[in-house]
């Protein structure tokens, strides 16, 4: 048994997960907040036998999309409130996903 | 170490964790949602020491149920909404536990 | 590659993702709940090559800090609601962090 966290953005997570459980996956869904960007998005945990986990990783990738999103890095200010520099682009990938072995699976 | 991830219903969240920490054990809960039925559910994250794991899923077992939801799969309609069929039953577990090898604790 | 989970308090939180994104590392945040105390904190996951993992350890520990919260326990009441006891104190650590070997790791 594997354990999938995978952090898919939030427009993603949807598709995702429809498509694994219309595959026989189960899911469970995680509502994150990206470190980076401060952006909603979303990590999907689903715990799947090692012979089904090239299927699940297929399904993942092939319902995620990389986007670019806008940075807004910002400097401090002589007097006040930080202020805006120009916006830098950002891309932000499909999905990032560990795959963790699981020592034990119960259903209790 | 061990971390325990355990998927239980929403409404056996509270007695699960009132129950590990009455016993001494320290546990951290998210509040997640089912891929399937999309119903908010929870999953508790407790790190425990390799002997008293036991312990810990005997807990987690006692303290949840095994209940019936209904899930109402859909057809396309011919013009505009997906219409609902008839819901189907679908048993939804006790606990859906993993346990997994933590590699280095500390606290910090 | 190596998972870091780390539960920090949730003012925390902010100052060790800046932190650790400011110094290259890539971090989700989840917002969880304390079994104990019951008070909202956060769940920290940064992946991370094993030859940054110290790096990453320091930069927690040095944005965490330990606080005192008070914890009211209650015994039953004769008649009625339960009555509040005395507070007690409880020392709440700056983090506590799991380390977790990642089997795999893919960008898709
Ligand atoms: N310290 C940094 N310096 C410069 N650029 C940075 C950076 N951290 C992130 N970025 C860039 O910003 C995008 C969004 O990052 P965010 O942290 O909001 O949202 C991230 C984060 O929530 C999660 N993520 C990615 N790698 C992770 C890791 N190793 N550990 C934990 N979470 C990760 O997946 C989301 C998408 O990541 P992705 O790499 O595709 O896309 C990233 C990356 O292109
Ligand atoms: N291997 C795994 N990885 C990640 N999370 C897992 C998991 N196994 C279970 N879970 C989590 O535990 C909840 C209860 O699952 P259970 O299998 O008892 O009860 C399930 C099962 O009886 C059924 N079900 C779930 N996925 C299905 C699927 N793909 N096809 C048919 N039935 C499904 O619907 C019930 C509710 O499922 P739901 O997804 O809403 O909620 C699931 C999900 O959040
Ligand atoms: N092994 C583990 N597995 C999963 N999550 C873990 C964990 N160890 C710590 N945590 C998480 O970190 C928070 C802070 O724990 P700490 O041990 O510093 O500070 C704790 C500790 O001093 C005390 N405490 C927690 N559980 C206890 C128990 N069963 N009996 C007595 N004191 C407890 O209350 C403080 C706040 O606890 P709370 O549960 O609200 O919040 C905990 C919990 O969310």
């Amino acid at each position: 048994m594997q354990l999938i966290l995978a952090i898919v953005q939030d427009e993603d997570a949807g598709p995702v997960i429809e498509s694994l459980t219309g595959a026989g996956f189960r899911a469970t869904r995680i509502n994150t907040v990206g470190g980076f960007l401060r952006k909603g998005n979303a990590t999907i945990i689903a715990g799947v036998e090692r012979q089904r986990l090239h299927r699940a990783l297929l399904i993942i990738r092939d319902n995620c999309e990389t986007r670019t999103e806008f940075f807004v890095p910002t400097a401090p200010g002589e007097v006040g409130e930080p202020y805006p520099l120009d916006p830098i682009q950002v891309q932000v990938g499909g999905a990032t996903v560990f795959v963790i072995d699981v020592e034990r699976f119960e259903r209790l």
